[in-house]
């Protein structure tokens, strides 16, 4: 820490001093520009992000309130993963998922999960459809449509069906870590199941931190195919997580 | 493959904490000339005023990018670099700089933004290389995601 910020802590954390939380809240504030930046920037188009820099800044403020420098954590560790918090709670808040989407989400995975347990292996887009009552292209629209945003790690996008960050803990502990760790290797398990283009694209996309592009260019279709693929796979782990 | 991969995974590492310390820089800097607009103009504006531009605008929405962590490597040396570049140039004393004090602040986070943006831009083209040559041999069936999984 700088002279001055560890003088602005020290007033702040014995002395209460308002003037020096107002220099460290200005002081870290970029913080919030990095993270609202990155999770915006997996929110489909549309969504009003400029709340979402409303949140974050209470995220950070709750996190300069906090903050116990004494426990040897730097700040910037500390507030990041509570800006991201605050930051999706908001989104939560503002329900950014369109009612119809998350019906059409809800009725496709229902589908999955069906004819998954009657054939004992995963079903096709045709069967999809066909239970669904819909033709093929329609079902592809509606993935299309339910591409909802990935802003994190797929654990967290699949696990709760909504974007959501582990609350963030005062100190990190031991079984928070386990916890994400059981669920990553459940994940893992789930993954290898999923038929061969799922499988690919959700194995290019998160693990070789490919773009829809360029997963379109690996299995030579079109980058919103990708995405409808991508949708499927999502839905079709969080019918297999939640069953 | 692998040595492809690590390569590229070394780069993303390194990617990561200059996007961070840029991002850190492009704030302050919009700062400083939030708070030198506030001292030449005379205009009140207020404290949330001034976080805000440090904040910056409302970020845009709709990437074609996989979700990016926001877990950041705060010890690493870059950003030590930069604190200790803002120290020197009195940033977290901004309110007693008079004007020339301003603009020698505001000058030299611009150019240690520049620095960075540069090295980001260079890192990209490494990279998105690098995922040219992944794509190309997934495609020709060189690679298989089992190796992934
Ligand atoms: N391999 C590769 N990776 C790339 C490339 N461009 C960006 N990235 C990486 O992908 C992240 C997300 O980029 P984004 O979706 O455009 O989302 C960006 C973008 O929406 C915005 N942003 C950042 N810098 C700028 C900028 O200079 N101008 C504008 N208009 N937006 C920016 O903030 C978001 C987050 O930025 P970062 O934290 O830097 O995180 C960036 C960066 O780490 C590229 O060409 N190749
Ligand atoms: N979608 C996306 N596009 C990206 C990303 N990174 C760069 N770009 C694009 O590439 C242009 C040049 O970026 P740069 O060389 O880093 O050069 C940038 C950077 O050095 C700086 N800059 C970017 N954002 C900010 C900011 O919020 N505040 C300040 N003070 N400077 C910024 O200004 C220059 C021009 O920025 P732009 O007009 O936005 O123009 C940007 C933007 O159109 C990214 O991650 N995602």
């Amino acid at each position: 820490d700088t002279p001055a910020i560890h003088r602005a802590w020290q007033r702040w954390v014995d002395d209460k001093d308002s003037a020096s939380r107002e220099v460290l809240i200005v002081h870290y504030s970029p913080l919030v520009k990095f993270v609202a930046g990155r999770v915006a920037a997996g929110l489909p188009a549309g969504v009003d992000t400029g709340e979402l820099i409303g949140t974050g800044i209470f995220g950070l403020m709750d996190a300069v309130d906090r903050f116990d420098p004494s426990r040897g954590f730097k700040f910037e560790t500390f507030a990041v993963p509570r800006i991201k918090g605050a930051i999706l709670d908001g989104l939560r808040a503002i329900d950014w998922v369109p009612r119809t989407v998350r019906q059409r989400s809800r009725q496709i995975e229902q589908a999955v999960s069906e004819l998954g347990n009657e054939l004992k292996r995963a079903p096709s887009d045709e069967e999809i459809a066909g239970r669904l009552g819909i033709s093929e292209d329609e079902l592809h629209d509606w993935l299309s449509a339910v591409a909802v945003a990935n802003v994190g790690p797929l654990d967290h996008l699949v696990t709760d069906g909504e974007p959501r960050q582990l609350p963030p803990s005062t100190d990190a502990g031991p079984d928070r870590v386990l916890e994400d760790r059981e669920v990553r290797s459940v994940m893992r398990a789930e993954i290898r199941q999923l038929p061969d283009r799922e499988r690919t694209v959700v194995a290019l996309y998160y693990d070789e931190g490919m773009t829809l592009a360029e997963i379109g260019s690996v299995l030579g279709v079109t980058e919103s195919r990708v995405s409808q693929i991508h949708s499927k796979a999502v839905i079709m782990l969080r019918s297999r997580l939640t069953a | 493959l692998d040595q492809l991969r690590a390569e590229r995974d070394r780069l993303r590492h390194e990617e990561d904490a200059v996007s961070f310390v840029r991002r850190l820089a492009q704030g302050r800097i919009d700062l400083v000339e939030a708070v030198r607009h506030r001292k030449s103009s005379g205009e009140s504006t207020s404290v949330a005023d001034i976080i805000r531009s440090g904040v910056g605008p409302a970020p845009s929405t709709g990437s074609a990018r996989p979700p990016r962590d926001t877990d950041v490597a705060a010890d690493h040396p870059l950003v030590t670099e930069f604190d200790q570049l803002c120290d020197r140039l009195g940033f977290d004393e901004m309110s007693e700089l008079d004007v020339p004090g301003l603009d020698r602040l505001h000058d030299g986070l611009v150019a240690f933004e520049a620095v960075q943006s540069s090295r980001r831009r260079d890192l990209f083209e490494r990279i998105d290389a690098l995922t040219a040559e992944l794509v190309r041999r997934y495609r020709d069936g060189d690679a298989s995601v089992d190796s992934l999984l």
